[in-house]
């Protein structure tokens, strides 16, 4: 999948891919104290192309501790499972569930977007593609915006970028590929070298999708985030990060 | 001699012969139209009286029905009934007789006609009704009862399903007892299916040198459709919508139920049996997050338990052991044990021990009018609806033909619950199981329909108590076309434990295309189904209305409703003559039980169209933009561009 981090004070996107395999599961969000975690799991694109097999988001997993609510979202149904209690909606359907605190609410083959307590809100994109395609397969994008709302220790591979780092992005230059421009980027203590690239926002253009310029961090975002991807796996979708 | 004194068996010629007999059926979305033909010779050299008895369901519309007799043509009309009477009486067909009578048969009843025939003469029959099929235990069930009472030399079944939203599934039960196996031929594609059953003469035979026909008995054709969307499907057409709402994959609302039972005199013997052995099932049937109790009742009122208990194994174990020790005896005190019954959920409620997410039942099963207490059935009614809370559904089994069916269908409809009659016979049991197995699992509380644009009129009931799995609510109205493009609906509903709104849309022009295409598909399938419910609707609030200005301004709606659509109801006859209209004949409803839409589940309310509630409309995620404006580019590496970054 690919990860763009938007850092409202430098006004900067950063942006990194993680290569992994198909059935990993990644946490996105993790923040014990407040009771929320955020996991994907990865799927394969039908075939690898030159070699590679593209990874993408299959099936997002919400937990949210306080209500006891666990949210399945995969590119067929919606699963909501409070205590013993499930319920099932599909992306055929467009609704709106209320939990008491937290607010499922589907449109149809476009996006559900939970809401906890009218505050923390995290939306997740279907991308469907041709069925009979030779090598695309469904997957599934998700956009939390800047809030405030985690705790200090939130973490996990868009969690920890909540409390924005600073960066410095210095001495441009043009890159080894001179089509490719370069910069050095000061970041948690690395300088790390980053490529002008671009990535695509499909909130609004769920088919073309929008560009967004970023600096692109190399070797699956080593130095950007902390420790190295492989540290994000978690076993289930709805675990929270287990820290050093 | 006489052919036969030589001691060979004279076979018995028969004296008429039936030449054709056709039945042709056509479901539209749920909405069947029926048409059955038939034709005979009498060959005798007598006059002969020829029958034409058709066993159509009840509930359904009659809608047509001609008669030729030796060149002679007698066409129907529907008349309102004191007119239909009057003309009738003018000029009474000699010989010919025509009826709707009350049948034995299970929620059926019987279209009779009876002609006198000359030697040589030939007459043929054609009654067409329409019905609405109702979703039972997760599928449609159309019966076609055949009964043609001789051999025919022609004999064919068609059944047409056209169902928009895809068949899920669709199989033909044997109900002939395996006579026919291999006969009926199915023929089904992804929305659309063809039942045909035209048996041989051979093959109709009871066996092989017999002359009576086997053809007797119900052709079924039982099928479920796909659902995509928990909205239900919403088919709009020629001015009039459809909206068929049947949500699965929820969690069952957990429910507080109290079996209230009549164990009087006249209970005794094979309805008390058949009622245990069906308590026993569907208190197994009970899930552990349910509570219940048992009412039994003669002239006393006794419970198994004072008040509401958890479904555990133990206490569903003695409270099976306690049904089984009831000896029936004595009178019937419907009124306090309703009351009793009512008097337990209420406490329970008041001292906050019912789930506030649950739903709350009331199944009386009886089989005769009140002979203790309050006698009064308006009285009854009354002190029923004063003591039952909001929050409770009343549903009564009526068990055999001397139980006042309008009554308990009254006490039911005013408490948010339905009636249902019960044979008292051998199938007692399964059907009381049956029965329950249709509100064992609610999955819906408070559901409501709107359809917020103006343009949309004339909604039939659109506000119901619950939603029981298996089954599936029917919501139909009138709509301008020429003002909507599409039509909008937003269900609100309460499921186990979530607030639900449910959207869905329909385009206009999403059924065109697919009705032009199939002869057998009924156009006018939207507008015979809102008809269907709107005129079931009001026969039933025709019943419950408080004054008799009321009554009257419905009775005024149903009748011009009738004739506009020109459809058998209660409120008016089937007028059928011969052209030069000096033989007619009659053709009444039977004085039936028309409880709304024999076999929905459902007697709602009529509420007026909200919108989607606030909550639902929580502002959606605000689309945060990651500076989308093109960044500045650090080198303008001419043309000044951005390049992609691997892995794009």
């Amino acid at each position: 999948p690919h990860f763009i981090i938007y850092l409202p004070k430098s006004q900067e996107n950063i942006c990194f891919n993680i290569d992994s395999e198909p059935g990993k599961i990644l946490n996105l969000v993790s923040d014990p104290e407040s009771g929320v975690s955020v996991n994907g799991q990865l799927i394969g694109a039908k075939k690898p192309q030159k070699g590679k097999l593209h990874t993408y988001f299959g099936t997002l997993g919400f937990y949210i501790r306080s209500e006891d609510t666990k949210i399945e979202i995969t590119t067929e149904t919606i699963t909501l499972s409070r205590g013993s209690h499930t319920s099932i909606l599909s992306w055929f359907d467009t609704a709106h569930v209320a939990y008491q605190r937290v607010l499922v609410s589907v449109k149809k083959e476009k996006t559900v977007t939970v809401t906890l307590n009218k505050e923390l809100s995290f939306s997740v994109l279907l991308h469907r593609v041709w069925k009979k395609h030779p090598i695309n397969v469904d997957f599934l994008g998700i956009y939390i915006p800047p809030t405030s709302k985690f705790s200090p220790n939130a973490h996990g591979l868009i969690g920890q970028f909540m409390h924005e780092p600073s960066v410095r992005i210095f001495n441009g230059r043009p890159g080894r590929d001179p089509k490719k421009p370069e910069a050095s980027m000061e970041v948690k203590g690395h300088t790390l070298t980053v490529t002008r690239g671009l990535q695509k926002d499909y909130r609004t253009d769920i088919v073309f999708g929008t560009d967004v310029p970023c600096w692109f961090v190399h070797n699956s975002g080593k130095g950007f985030i902390d420790g190295h991807y492989k540290d994000y796996f978690v076993p289930h979708l709805y675990s929270f990060l287990k820290r050093p | 001699s006489l052919p036969g004194e030589s001691g060979e068996e004279r076979e018995d010629v028969d004296q008429v012969t039936l030449y054709s007999y056709k039945v042709q059926s056509t479901i539209t979305s749920r909405m069947a139209n029926t048409i059955i033909q038939s034709k005979l010779v009498n060959n005798s050299p007598q006059p002969q009286n020829v029958v034409f008895d058709v066993e159509i369901p009840k509930g359904a519309f009659i809608s047509n029905f001609s008669m030729t007799i030796d060149g002679t043509t007698f066409t129907s009309s529907i008349k309102e009934k004191t007119v239909g009477r009057a003309l009738y009486s003018q000029a009474r067909a000699k010989g010919k007789t025509a009826g709707l009578v009350r049948s034995k048969a299970l929620d059926m009843e019987n279209f009779q006609t009876e002609v006198n025939v000359l030697p040589g003469a030939k007459v043929q029959f054609e009654l067409h009704y329409q019905e609405v099929k109702w979703r039972k235990l997760g599928s449609y069930e159309h019966r076609l009862h055949l009964k043609p009472g001789r051999l025919a030399k022609h004999l064919e079944v068609d059944v047409w399903i056209i169902e928009p939203q895809g068949l899920r599934f669709l199989h033909v039960p044997d109900t002939f007892e395996g006579h026919f196996d291999g006969v009926p031929v199915v023929l089904k594609g992804p929305q659309k299916a063809h039942v045909s059953f035209k048996p041989t003469v051979a093959q109709q035979r009871k066996c092989s040198n017999c002359s009576e026909t086997a053809v007797d008995g119900q052709l079924v054709v039982m099928y479920d459709v796909n659902r995509e969307e928990k909205a239900g499907e919403l088919e709009v057409f020629n001015g009039y919508f459809v909206h068929f709402f049947a949500p699965d994959n929820l969690e069952p609302i957990p429910k507080n139920i109290l079996f209230v039972i009549d164990v009087s005199g006249s209970m005794w013997g094979v309805k008390m049996k058949q009622t245990v052995e069906a308590m026993k099932t569907i208190l197994d049937d009970l899930r552990a997050e349910d509570h219940f109790s048992v009412v039994d009742f003669n002239h006393n009122i006794r419970t198994w338990r004072n008040d509401l208990v958890s479904a555990t194994k133990t206490q569903i174990a003695d409270a099976k052991r306690y049904i089984e020790k009831i000896q029936p005896n004595g009178g019937t005190n419907i009124n306090e044990a309703l009351l009793r019954a009512i008097f337990i959920l209420n406490e329970a409620n008041n001292m906050g021990l019912l789930d506030p997410n649950s739903v709350s039942l009331i199944i009386l099963v009886s089989d005769g009018d009140p002979t203790v207490g309050e006698l009064k059935l308006s009285k009854i009614q009354k002190n029923v609806k004063q003591n039952i809370q909001d929050n409770v559904s009343l549903f009564s089994l009526g068990i055999g033909f001397d139980v006042d069916y309008d009554f308990l269908k009254r006490l039911s409809n005013e408490n948010r619950g339905i009636a249902q009659r019960i044979y008292g016979n051998q199938d007692t049991s399964s059907q009381l199981k049956k029965f329950y197995n249709q509100v064992s699992t609610p999955l819906l509380r408070n559901v409501q329909f709107n359809y917020p644009h103006t343009s949309v009129t004339d909604v039939t009931q659109n506000s119901f108590h619950n939603y029981f799995g298996g089954s599936e609510i029917v919501v139909a109205g009138k709509f301008d076309p020429d003002k909507l493009k599409q039509i909008q609906s937003i269900i609100t509903a309460t499921s186990a434990n979530t607030e639900l709104v449910l959207e869905t849309l329909a385009q206009m022009d999403d059924l065109e295309e697919f009705l032009s295409k199939d002869k057998h598909a009924d156009p006018d399938f939207t507008e015979k189904l809102w008809a269907y419910l709107t005129i079931n609707q009001l026969l039933a609030e025709r019943s419950l209305a408080p004054t008799a200005a009321t009554k009257r301004r419905i009775t005024k709606t149903i009748l011009q409703m009738s004739l506009e659509h020109h459809i058998v109801t209660p409120l008016t006859s089937m007028v059928i003559e011969n052209d030069a209209g000096d033989e007619r004949m009659l053709a009444d409803s039977p004085p039936q039980d028309h409880s709304c839409c024999a076999g929905a589940l459902y007697y709602g309310e009529k509420v007026p169209s909200n919108g989607i509630p606030s909550w639902a409309n929580a502002a959606p995620t605000p689309v945060v933009p990651m500076r989308l404006a093109g960044a500045p580019v650090l080198e303008s590496t001419p043309p000044p561009h951005v390049m992609r970054v691997e892995n794009d």
